[in-house]
């Protein structure tokens, strides 16, 4: 079992490399991206080596072959279709941005409980009812969720997700949330990204 | 030195404790604590010795004591004033939550490049322009920031917070921002954790 901290820091890489792609960059030393993504040169090439051999003995890494491993570790090579539950501000905001981006991570239904937000729409997204979101997941057969519901609303929610097939949800409503075995879920919180640079002032 | 990874699980294990003290939990295990957080007790009993012998045998934690244990590690035990640059949909949405959390690191300050964003406002903030940000952060001592900008914008918005003494940046924007020594950039990005996601389906 890879530790989480290091499956963490693989998409940081993976980000990175498609940015030196789009300057052309063809390869780059550990000691660069050390000094780009302020991290320990030692600590990237330990990590990476864990999934092969990809460095060549004084030039680096490849660019283009390695964010194409890190793709297929990360199961990216695939799309993966993600329903958000909970089109508010903050569920506006990352629907609009996950648009832009190239990845495989890909929103493919919205969902809310607010009458006045059903077929309201993002993209090419309209906001779904509720009632629609279990056949909605099994008939997509979707395994990611976003939540950015109220924390009064996120547990039951996540119940019906669950309930429905879900087995990865990223949850930003501030509660701890209930899930059996087999569902892993992420929580992102501004205030903990915030109070952890605190340390560093 | 302690590792980067130990300081992000920090404000984790703060938060966890302030959600059980709301509950009037007196003492915690890190069985407990891992099981609820899902992390490795072991890993949670080798972060917490780095700052002290907190654990009583047999029993656990005490929770409120080291809560504020952990606040005065992190510099939460006084205020940490942060200004917001780029008051869009993301910025809207997270200024609105940063007043409901209960967090030493309070958003003071409110800045936008647009003139028909100036005067908004946001609880008990205005937005103001983007002029008044180097005045501002000098006047007021601000260390922090947080940029919710366009990517193309966003480095010269780092370069003026800089520049009038910000040490810490919370960066939303999908660029990777160009810093001198002694500033710290953290980026946050809902597309790496899609990704680090994608690996546990
Ligand atoms: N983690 C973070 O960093 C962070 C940042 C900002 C906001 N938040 C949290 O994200 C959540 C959303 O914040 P916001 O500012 O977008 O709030 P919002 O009120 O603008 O949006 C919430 C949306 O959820 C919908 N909703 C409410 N109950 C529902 C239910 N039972 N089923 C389905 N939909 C339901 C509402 O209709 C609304 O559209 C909140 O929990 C907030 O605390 C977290
Ligand atoms: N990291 C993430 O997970 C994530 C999620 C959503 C959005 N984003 C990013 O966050 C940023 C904001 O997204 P949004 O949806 O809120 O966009 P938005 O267009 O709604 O908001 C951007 C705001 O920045 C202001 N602005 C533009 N140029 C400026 C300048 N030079 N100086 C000061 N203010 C300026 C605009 O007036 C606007 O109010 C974008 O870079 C977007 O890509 C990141």
């Amino acid at each position: 079992r890879i530790p989480d901290v290091v499956i963490r820091r693989l998409p940081v890489y993976l980000r990175y490399l498609q940015q030196l792609m789009s300057y052309d960059v063809d390869t780059v030393s550990s000691q660069q991206m050390g000094h780009d993504l302020n991290l320990n040169p030692a600590q990237i090439r330990k990590d990476l080596s864990i999934f092969g051999d990809f460095g060549v003995k004084g030039m680096g890494y490849r660019v283009s072959e390695l964010a194409d491993k890190l793709s297929k570790i990360l199961g990216l090579d695939k799309e993966i279709p993600i329903v958000l539950v909970g089109v508010g501000n903050l569920g506006a905001a990352l629907c609009r941005y996950n648009r832009y981006q190239k990845s495989a991570t890909k929103i493919v239904g919205l969902f809310d409980g607010h009458p006045a937000k059903i077929g309201q729409v993002h993209g090419s997204l309209e906001v779904r009812p509720m009632e629609e979101l279990v056949d909605f997941v099994r008939q997509n057969n979707i395994k990611m969720a976003i939540i950015t519901v109220p924390a009064a609303a996120a547990q039951s929610v996540c119940d019906a997700l669950v309930a429905a097939g879900v087995k990865a949800i990223l949850n930003f409503a501030p509660v701890l949330l209930n899930v059996p075995e087999g569902v892993r879920v992420q929580n992102s919180d501004v205030t903990v990204e915030l109070q952890a640079l605190a340390y560093y002032l």
